[in-house]
């Protein structure tokens, strides 16, 4: 069986930090977190998460605009570690490791 | 993952893909069709997770499409050392700045196939009028071959899955011979947006990793459609 995926708009007219939140709302904060929390358990090796966590929280060191504010702002709205917005938007090359 | 990029009699380019990977009971309910907007407009579309700043699937309207697959990444500490010496782009995030900035088709396939990334991938790209269709198999500094469509030669489809495509998956993960026999009784008069959505419904091209399919079409933008599959 098969069903639409849901359509959203992301203005690149507002700041990076920004773009994302209107997406974040048609979302409970919570279950994303659980969500988010899990992908990272089940995909990221305890050990890599535990390595490349403080290192993703210099974000400005390595990470480009706009990806850098994008996760930011979306860490920002959900309570979320920086470290961890990072890791999750680094599954497949984290998996990698 | 599966992608298909295939040119129809009328030189025609259609493009598809299911994205298959683990965790899909958390990705279903999280996967999105976003519109990039600029300036009023549509820039250009992609499908992600929420919480997921880059694209493996996407399209910029009237000029190119895109999709990412699984490529075997090599050794760990190479890909670490590309991260966070050289700083080398995520694969995903590649593919968002090549819609952004990428003009046309053959100027999509130039930067991705030649901007450094931090793992090795599989960029399928289509494009909007005849021979406009291509696979590139990334290493993480730049192309390990670029094979493109060969419609005057029977070349009319490609598929990519996550193996180089001169040498034969492994017998317990074959999704490649079923989609080619697939698209052969399909046949190039018949291939549409429609068809191509069932030869990605064709077991185990389908299976039960698969997150969602999505159909397209550079020259017809408005067509660009997702569906996220449940096992």
């Amino acid at each position: 069986s098969a069903g639409a995926a849901p359509l959203c708009n992301v203005s690149l007219d507002s700041d990076p930090d920004l773009r994302w939140l209107p997406v974040l709302q048609r979302f409970e904060p919570e279950l994303l977190l659980h969500f988010f929390t899990r992908v990272i358990d089940e995909t990221i090796p305890k050990w890599v998460h535990a390595i490349i966590r403080p290192l993703a929280e210099e974000l400005e060191f390595f990470v480009p605009q706009p990806f850098a504010g994008e996760i930011q702002g979306m860490c920002n709205a959900l309570g979320m570690s920086v470290g961890d917005g990072i890791l999750l938007n680094l599954a497949y090359e984290a998996t990698a490791f | 993952c599966t992608s298909i990029v295939a040119q129809d009699y009328k030189g025609n380019i259609y493009h598809g893909r299911n994205l298959d990977y683990d965790t899909g009971d958390i990705l279903r309910k999280i996967t999105i069709d976003v519109q990039f907007i600029k300036n009023g407009q549509v820039a250009y579309k992609g499908t992600t997770f929420c919480g997921y700043v880059g694209l493996w699937t996407g399209q910029s309207p009237h000029k190119f499409t895109v999709s990412g697959n699984e490529r075997d990444a090599g050794a760990w500490w190479e890909n670490a050392v590309a991260a966070f010496l050289n700083r080398n782009y995520p694969v995903s995030w590649l593919i968002r700045d090549t819609l952004s900035k990428s003009e046309d088709f053959q100027s999509a396939v130039f930067k991705l196939a030649g901007t450094p990334i931090i793992a090795d991938v599989y960029y399928i790209v289509g494009g909007t009028v005849a021979k406009e269709g291509v696979v590139i198999t990334r290493n993480r500094e730049g192309p390990a071959d670029i094979w493109p469509l060969d419609p005057l030669d029977g070349g009319w489809f490609h598929v990519e899955t996550n193996y180089d495509h001169w040498t034969s998956p492994p017998p317990f993960d074959d999704r490649r011979t079923p989609a080619i026999r697939a698209l052969n009784a399909t046949g190039q008069h018949n291939i549409n947006f429609d068809t191509l959505f069932q030869v990605l419904s064709v077991k185990p091209v389908l299976n039960n990793y698969t997150i969602y399919t999505t159909v397209m079409s550079a020259a017809f933008p408005d067509k660009y459609t997702t569906w996220i599959r449940t096992p």
